[in-house]
Order: structure tokens, then C-alpha cells, then sequence
């Protein structure tokens, strides 16, 4: 069985991570 | 203005028909790679020289062992009611006949449902499945299970209507699994317009008795190799966005959709970040599996040896389902998750690719999905895709330059974010 899984990201709201996305437009 | 950058580099510019190209060299020299043969090992060598040669990182090939099984030579001799030579494909892992071959009267059946209501006259019979095509996914079943449904029954072999929903005379291949408890048959594909004639000349009545001759052999399990190469993260390098694809395909065509295409977009998308002249600040990780085809044997070794580090892939992508036309992602992952995909597809809608449908799958990621990876599969028109599945028809004439051309922009803009990204992909 795999290690548990990490929880990842999610510490930043999405609209910060959308403001992030939209930098690479 | 990376993504920009992407498009009009893959799209209109040096780079474009490059992943077509450099597919069509390779599919033409190469040929076909079943699970043990030469071919793959030849495939295998041929990869870990081009990606060294295109200068990625880490290029590296990981070990597994994989089912070796050999078709050998077969036919189907129609006896009665005429002569008629059936065109079969063996399937993977059956059996072989005797030299002589099994002479045996058929039993036409349309479902399972209809064996079993008519198991008592399976025994000692050839029984022909004339399923009609539903979906890929529900019509396998018969592919996968028919020898051992008809097996049970007494029958001695199984013949199976190929599992497409457009035929023009062509058997189409694939795995199939034997049971523990239940003898062993040969079985094989036939074409959906063969089914069809039997099961007209059975509802007439018409007695139809077949020579079946099958050379097929398995052999211990081979060596083979996953293969690997990297572009390494300048901020998280421990971190992962895996991208895949797998190089093994079946022993007929040239194995150039299934899944060829799906490897070289994903190679292709290391290139034209290597081109550009970025680096994520993760790990962006090119897995090219092998023995996919026998139910993903090389992403099962890879998944045992790799788990301990789950906590650091960020995604796993996999391209297997074509690379035709593309709408945009499918993607399996938690509503955060799926927020954040559509803000990336979002970007892509210079080329008019934007969507983001649930369901992202294949094989060769099923085992890190279900430990809650996200994970994303290519959403493309796959309206013919099982026209040519597992088939001689599996060709590069299948290909369409352009249309990987913008396969690649999709798979490497997905790619290139995720890694770049300043937070990994949030789970639930």
C-alpha cells in the first residue's frame, strides 16, 4: 500500500492560484 | 507569454509536425512492439538513444518483466456449409490447437446471456459470439471472458466478433484472461462481417462446422523496460509531474495510434520545453511504458517501486485514447483540483481546446488515481479510434500531423503549469 497521500497543495485560495494560471497567458 | 510561446512554437512554428515526424520514422523503422519480442527491445534502445540524443535529463531505463506471448501461424477453415478461410487474429495469452488443429461443429451465440440459456448445447462445440458493439468498455467483456464463459460450458474453443463498431473485413486483437478453475480454449477474434454470416446461416438452421488451427505459444515472462527521462525542477526537483505514454502495442499494424502517437506527444512536450528554454521548478517526468497492452505490466512494477514517494506527484497524464482532434483534458481529481485545470485549459483557448471533462483515465495511471493523484487523459475525437484499434489498420496513415500538433500544445501546457505552479495540485 502506497504511503499516505500528502494532502499537495491547497494552502493558497484559488483565486490566488488563478492569478498565478493567468501569468502565463 | 509561455503558453503563447508553446502554441506558436509547436502549432506554426520549427517545431510542428515534429512529434508526426518523428513518429513516423520510428513506427517505419521499427514496426510493431508486442510484449517480449525483438521489436520492443529494438523500440526500447531506439528510445533511450533519441531522448538522450535530444539531450533530456536523467534518461534512464527501469527494468520489468513482461508476458511474452507468440501468435504463431492460424486459421479457420470453414468446412460446412462451404469452404470459406475465416479471418481470425488470435488473442493475447490463448492457447494454441493441436498441429491438426480442432474440427468441431459452431454454436452461434448473440450475449452471454444467450450461452447460458443455451449452455447445454455448447459442449464439445466451436462457440461464435456475434455481440453487437455498445461501447469499448462493455463490449470488451466478451473479448476478455468469452473463452472462459464458453469454456465452462464444455465448449473447445471461442471465436469472437472483433470488439469495433465499423469493420471493413478486419479482425482486431487484444488481451484476453483464462481462468484458474475453468480448462483452458483457444480463442481468437473474427470479423464483424463473419459473425454476422454465421449468425445468419445459424438462424437458418445451416449446420456450420470449422477447422481451427492455432500456433500460438507463451514463453516465460521476458525483459523489458520502462523508459524514462526527465526535465529536473529548479525549485522542487523532488517533486513530480509525471506524463506518459506507452510503447509497447500489439503485433499487427504498426502500433503508430495505440499507442505510439501517445508516446511521442508526451516526448514532445519535454522537447518544447527544452526548446523554449524552461525549466519547471518541478520535475517534469517522461515515462514511456512497456507491456501495456497485457494489462499494464510495466506501470504495475513501476507503481510498486515508485509509491514511497506518492506524496510527490503533483500529477500523473497519460495518452492513450488517440491523438486525434483534441477538445481539452479529462481529469480525475478534487473540485480545487478541477478549478485549477480549467484555469489552465483556460489559457489554451488561442487554439480553441479549453475543456475539462471528469473522468481522467487510462491504464498505465490507474493505480496512482485510485491512491489520489490527480491524474489527466487526453480528451480527443475518438469517433474512429476503435476503427483501428489493435488492427493492421493501425498504421500512421491514421496520423494526422496537425492534428498532434495540437495534442502536443494541450500535453505540454498541462504539463509545464502543473510543474511550474508554486503549489503542488491540492487532493482531497
Amino acid at each position: 500500500k502506497p504511503m499516505q497521500v500528502h494532502s499537495g497543495g491547497g494552502e493558497r485560495s484559488l483565486e490566488d492560484i488563478s492569478m498565478e494560471i493567468a501569468g502565463y497567458s | 507569454g509561455v503558453v503563447k510561446d508553446i502554441i506558436n512554437l509547436t502549432v506554426y512554428g520549427k517545431a510542428q509536425n515534429r512529434s508526426y515526424n518523428r513518429l513516423a520514422l520510428f513506427t517505419d523503422t521499427i514496426g510493431n512492439r508486442v510484449s517480449g519480442s525483438e521489436n520492443l527491445n529494438k523500440a526500447i534502445k531506439y528510445m533511450y538513444n533519441a531522448l538522450q540524443s535530444d539531450k533530456l535529463e536523467n534518461v534512464n531505463l527501469e527494468p520489468v518483466k513482461v508476458p511474452h506471448w507468440v501468435r504463431g501461424e492460424e486459421s479457420a477453415m470453414m468446412l460446412e456449409p462451404r469452404n470459406y478461410s475465416v479471418v481470425i487474429l488470435g488473442l493475447g495469452s490463448s492457447i494454441g490447437t493441436p498441429p491438426e488443429g480442432i474440427t468441431a461443429e459452431v454454436l452461434v451465440v448473440a450475449s452471454f446471456d444467450e450461452l447460458e440459456k443455451r449452455a447445454a448445447e455448447a459442449k464439445g462445440k466451436i462457440v461464435v459470439y456475434n455481440q453487437a458493439f455498445v461501447n469499448y468498455g462493455e463490449t470488451v467483456q466478451y473479448r476478455s471472458f468469452g473463452a472462459v464463459r464458453a469454456a465452462k460450458h464444455g465448449a473447445v474453443a471461442s471465436l469472437i466478433r472483433s470488439i469495433t463498431p465499423f469493420s471493413i473485413s478486419s479482425p482486431h486483437t487484444g488481451w484476453q484472461d483464462y481462468s484458474s478453475d475453468v480448462p483452458k480454449i483457444p480463442t481468437a477474434c473474427i470479423t464483424v462481417e463473419d459473425a454476422e454470416m454465421m449468425a445468419r446461416m445459424a438462424s437458418r438452421g445451416t449446420k456450420i462446422v470449422i477447422n481451427l488451427k492455432m500456433g500460438a505459444k507463451t514463453y516465460p515472462d521476458a525483459d523489458s523496460f520502462n523508459t524514462v527521462a526527465e526535465i529536473t525542477g529548479s525549485k522542487f526537483p523532488e517533486q513530480v509531474v509525471l506524463i506518459s505514454g506507452h510503447l509497447d502495442s500489439w503485433d499487427v499494424g504498426q502500433g503508430a495510434m495505440d499507442d505510439g502517437a501517445g508516446a511521442f506527444i508526451s516526448w514532445e512536450a519535454l522537447s518544447l520545453i527544452k526548446d523554449l528554454g524552461l525549466r519547471p521548478k518541478r520535475t517534469l517526468r517522461l515515462v514511456l511504458w512497456t507491456g501495456e497492452e497485457q494489462g499494464g505490466v510495466g506501470a504495475s512494477q513501476y507503481y510498486q517501486l515508485h509509491k514511497v514517494n506518492i506524496s510527490k506527484y503533483s500529477l500523473v497524464m497519460e495518452s492513450d485514447i488517440g491523438t486525434f482532434a483534441p477538445f481539452g483534458i479529462r481529469f480525475t481529481g478534487g473540485d480545487k483540483a478541477h478549478a485549477v485545470m480549467k484555469a489552465v485549459m483556460q489559457l489554451l483557448k488561442p487554439i480553441n481546446v479549453t475543456s475539462v471533462d471528469p473522468y481522467g483515465e487510462g491504464t498505465d495511471i490507474s493505480y496512482w488515481l485510485q491512491a489520489g493523484v490527480p491524474g489527466v487523459s487526453l480528451n480527443d475525437d475518438i469517433s474512429k479510434y476503435f476503427w483501428f484499434h489493435h488492427s493492421n489498420g493501425d498504421t500512421m496513415s491514421v496520423q494526422d500531423p496537425v492534428q498532434m500538433n495540437l495534442c502536443a500544445a494541450v500535453w505540454t501546457t498541462v504539463s509545464y503549469i502543473v510543474a511550474d505552479m508554486e503549489e503542488m495540485l491540492p487532493r482531497n
